[in-house]
């Protein structure tokens, strides 16, 4: 309904807003209705700048800066209406040192509020996870899946799992 | 979760993703992280065979190597062990939700819910409306799509604030 | 290769591709590595801004920071030393070619093939057969297009055999 | 013509039957034609099987599997007819640290014949790099280019110029 849709909608932009100056350290965004006199099919538009440029063409964003937008978005929509869990898939592949890091660092702070269940081969994500599960193929083409201690090990030992 | 058989799972597997903190899956390449993802979309309802990266629905069940052959069946069963966040009715007296999805060589499908047979619309529907759902679930971000967010059509993210509201 | 008022390259910038070994770029998120790439279509003669991200070609001109105004228009020298790899007819004698594409905010655009103004067919020309012509071209993978490769359709992999044919 | 592409891709099709164990440690893989009766028109097919494992639907491999193969392709391509250059944005974004390491040495191995531009932000890629060159934007929406001298730092310094 109409009503349902708007709410949702001012409320995930609100959130929108904070999160993405969050994980860009610094810029602005906010989600725009195509449509404001059609709220039952409008499209919604994303306006996004990262820190200094200028808004432009959502398209002429870079791949990391269109991921931690897409990234941004999620979170906004997970903060007003958490789904039981959240799983993200090599979602930080295109991302940066900096950016993985304020990824990394706004996952945790959701913890308390949401599942998280990442893929990943980045070892700074590793560091965040309280769970590790290794999957391998020791015999080719059949999936087996190993707990991995995390307390029980040091760092370099955990990278070297990768291998 | 339990896979039997899914994709490259034939010898059965049993993931526990623990309800406080971040769970992470790493491994090589092909060695079967996002097959565990799709089984997860598999069981909450997914029916589109080209989401799950095939051409027909048969083509998760495990296919066979060049050492094993390949399996009849496959089967996923997903428990939730707080019912309460899924689903606000019907099932708030269960201590857990077990789901169970199970599919023939031959294209048959069998679907339960605590053990008890339905529908597979009956499993879409537990999830409807917490964002688990299928194509507009903002849940599952599969891999590669995260950018397509951003560059996808303004009717395409409308669906995405639908969900949620 | 040379960058003028081209997308983020306001300031400009000379790159030297050097012709033995490995030419490596690096950088944080969004500060300009793809849009290199782009300069380097763009020089080569690629009509399509969508391709370049862009809904319309102006978009390739610098727009504008807080502290910047936007550039009145932008140009490419790309500089080739070796022009027998290149065009086996025309330029053989040149020790080298140099290929310049100029864009005006009003849209009015210039094209010299060293110093000669020539037309963008005479550029898409002189690439042809080389594997480096736009769409069809196997020499430029762009970001996020590797997976599509493998995953494209069968006439879409034909262009690739085709060039090289 | 018909003869033309009949001979590029039987060629092609040699290199790349030899390039995909490479870069896989195994396996095999071949191009196939989906209507050898219309060579003028006949889309062209991939058959690729990871090491142990069965050939399927292409589909079903995995994000690196992908990449991977069609990075075994492009090297079939430029070893039949070397283009003057070879750009590669971020190819090795979904590869594991095993299949960085196979990439980077089938990329060293070709340096003689073609001159390679990658963009990456792995630091295993760095290493294969004659010449790196750091993109920057100290001013924020302007893009500035070093030039990295390779021979005067030791690694970790290069690793930290990415932050
Ligand atoms: N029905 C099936 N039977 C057997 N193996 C299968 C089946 N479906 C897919 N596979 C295999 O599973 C592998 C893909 O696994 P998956 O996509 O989970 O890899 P991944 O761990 O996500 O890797 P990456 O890090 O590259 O993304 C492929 O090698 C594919 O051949
Ligand atoms: N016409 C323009 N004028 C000014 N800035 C522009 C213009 N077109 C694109 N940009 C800016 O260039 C940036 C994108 O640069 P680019 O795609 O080269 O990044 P990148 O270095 O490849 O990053 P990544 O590692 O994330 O892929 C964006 O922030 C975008 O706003
Ligand atoms: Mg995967
Ligand atoms: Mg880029």
């Amino acid at each position: 309904s109409c009503e349902l849709f708007s709410k949702a909608f001012k409320a995930i932009n609100e959130q929108f807003e904070e999160v993405f100056p969050l994980l860009f350290n610094g810029g602005a965004a906010k989600l725009t209705l195509i449509d404001e006199q059609n709220i039952l099919e409008t499209g919604v538009d994303i306006m996004a700048c990262p820190p200094g440029k200028t808004t432009k063409n959502i398209n002429l964003l870079s791949g990391g800066e269109k991921a931690l937008t897409a990234i941004a978005l999620i979170v906004a929509i997970f903060l007003y209406k958490p789904s039981p869990f959240c799983v993200l898939d090599e979602v930080d592949a295109p991302l940066d040192v900096n950016n993985i890091r304020r990824f990394c660092k706004m996952i945790k702070s959701l913890t308390s509020r949401v599942q998280f269940i990442l893929i990943t081969h980045n070892p700074k994500t590793m560091e965040v996870a309280d769970y590790i599960y290794g999957v391998t193929m020791e015999e080719s083409g059949v999936s087996k899946v190993v707990s991995v201690d995390l307390k029980a090990m040091t760092l370099p030992k955990k990278i070297s799992i990768l291998r | 979760m339990e896979l039997n058989g899914f994709k490259s799972f034939i010898d059965k597997v049993s993931i526990n993703f623990s309800e406080h903190g971040i769970t992470t899956l790493i491994g090589p390449n092909g060695c079967g992280k996002s097959n565990i993802v799709d089984a997860l979309r598999w069981a909450l309802g997914e029916q589109s065979s080209q989401h799950l990266r095939g051409k027909s629905m048969v083509d998760v069940i495990f296919s066979g190597t060049e050492q094993r052959s390949a399996a009849g069946f496959c089967e996923v069963n997903l428990t939730f062990s707080n019912p309460k966040n899924i689903s606000k009715f019907k099932y708030d007296d269960f201590p857990e939700i077990l789901v169970t999805r199970r599919l023939y060589r031959d294209s048959t499908s069998e679907y339960q819910i605590n053990k008890t047979s339905c529908r597979l619309l009956d499993i879409k529907d537990l999830f409807a409306d917490t964002g688990l759902g299928g194509k507009r679930g903002y849940s599952i971000i599969e891999q590669g799509s995260v950018g397509m967010i951003t560059t996808s059509k303004p009717s395409e993210r409308r669906f995405l604030i639908e969900e949620a509201a």
